[in-house]
C-alpha cells in the first residue's frame, strides 16, 4: 500500500462520521437508475466502513456534504480533464477534499449480465477504489487490491484485500468489529512484506 | 490519451526514434514517473520511467516496452497518478 505525500488523513475524532452526496448539476447519463447507483456506492463505502472506525451516511445536502460525488465530461475545472471511453475512468483527490469524479464517457454497469458492451466498467469496483484515496490511500503494487490503478472493462474487483485493509488501518485504526476470518491466509501472508 | 496506440510501441529499444513515444512520454508524465519531454525519442529518462512504472505496477522489470507493460499501459486505469507528490500535485 501506498500514501499521498505527506500522509494526509480526516483529521476528525476517532471513531468518525463522513457525509457524501451526488452532485444534483452531474447526474450520470446512462441506463442506469439513481438507486442503483445510490446501492452500488452503499456498497462500496460499506466495505470501507468496515474495516476502520469511520462511518459513512449519503446526505441530502449536496454543498454541506464532505464527499461529493459526480460524473463530468473533459475538462471540468480541476485540470484533470476525462478523456473519454476508457482510458482515465475517474479520480479522487486526498483527503480532506473529498472530490470524487467519474467519467461520463464510460459506460457505467452494475450487472454485466444485462449490459453487454465491450467497454463496460463495473461501477462498483471503481467507487471502491476511488473511496481508497478520499481516505488517504495512493496506488498499490498488488495486483489483487482495490487499490491498484488499472481495471479493465468487465471486470469486478470489490473485495478489499489484506494491501487495502492494513493501509487505511494505519491511517484510521481497526473497526473494533473486524475480524481477518474473512480473509484469506495466502492474502494474510502475501502482503506481509509491504 | 489514446491507449491502443500503445500497442504500435511494442518492441521499441532504446536509442530509436518512434512516431508515438511522446503521447508515451506525455503518459508517463501524467502519471508520474516522468519530467515533461515532448520528443520521440527512446532515451534514458524513458528507459528509466518505464522502470519504475514496471517495479510501481508489480511487472517484471526489464526496462523495455515488452508485452506485460504495453498491456499495462493499454490498460484502463484510475486518473491519480501513482506518485501524486513528486512531479503532480493534487490540488485540493
Amino acid at each position: 500500500y501506498a500514501y499521498f505525500e505527506g500522509r494526509p488523513r480526516w483529521g476528525r475524532n476517532i471513531p468518525m462520521r463522513l457525509t457524501y452526496a451526488f452532485s444534483p448539476a452531474n447526474p450520470i447519463n446512462s441506463s442506469l437508475s439513481k438507486e442503483e447507483i445510490r446501492a452500488a456506492f452503499r456498497r462500496s463505502f460499506g466495505r470501507w466502513a468496515s474495516v476502520i472506525p469511520v462511518a459513512f451516511e449519503e446526505a441530502g445536502d449536496y454543498g454541506g456534504a464532505d464527499i461529493k460525488i459526480g460524473f463530468y465530461s473533459g475538462e471540468h475545472g480541476d485540470g484533470e480533464a476525462f478523456d473519454g471511453v476508457l482510458g482515465v475512468l475517474a479520480h479522487a483527490f486526498s483527503p480532506e477534499s473529498g472530490r470524487f469524479h467519474l467519467d461520463a464517457a464510460e459506460t457505467w454497469a452494475v450487472d454485466f449480465e444485462r449490459e453487454k458492451s465491450a467497454a463496460a466498467v463495473d461501477l462498483e469496483s471503481v467507487a471502491t477504489h476511488e473511496i481508497g484515496h478520499l481516505l488517504g490511500l495512493g496506488h498499490t503494487a498488488v495486483k489483487e487490491a482495490v487499490m491498484y490503478p488499472s481495471l479493465r472493462p468487465r471486470e469486478t474487483k470489490v473485495e478489499l484485500k489484506m494491501d487495502d485493509v492494513k493501509g487505511v488501518q494505519a491511517l484510521y485504526g481497526s473497526n473494533p468489529n473486524f475480524s481477518l476470518g474473512a480473509f484469506s491466509e495466502s492474502d494474510i501472508y502475501s502482503n506481509g512484506g509491504n | 490519451h489514446n491507449l491502443h496506440e500503445f500497442e504500435k510501441l511494442r518492441g521499441a529499444i532504446k536509442g530509436s526514434s518512434v512516431n508515438g513515444i511522446s503521447q508515451l512520454k506525455r503518459y508517463l508524465h501524467r502519471f508520474g514517473y516522468l519530467e515533461a519531454q515532448a520528443d520521440d525519442v527512446f532515451d534514458s529518462n524513458l528507459e528509466n520511467a518505464i522502470t519504475k512504472f514496471q517495479e510501481k505496477l508489480g511487472l517484471p522489470v526489464t526496462g523495455k516496452l515488452d508485452s506485460p507493460t504495453v498491456l499495462e499501459l493499454m490498460s484502463p486505469r484510475c486518473g491519480v497518478p501513482d506518485f501524486p507528490g513528486k512531479l503532480h500535485r493534487i490540488k485540493n
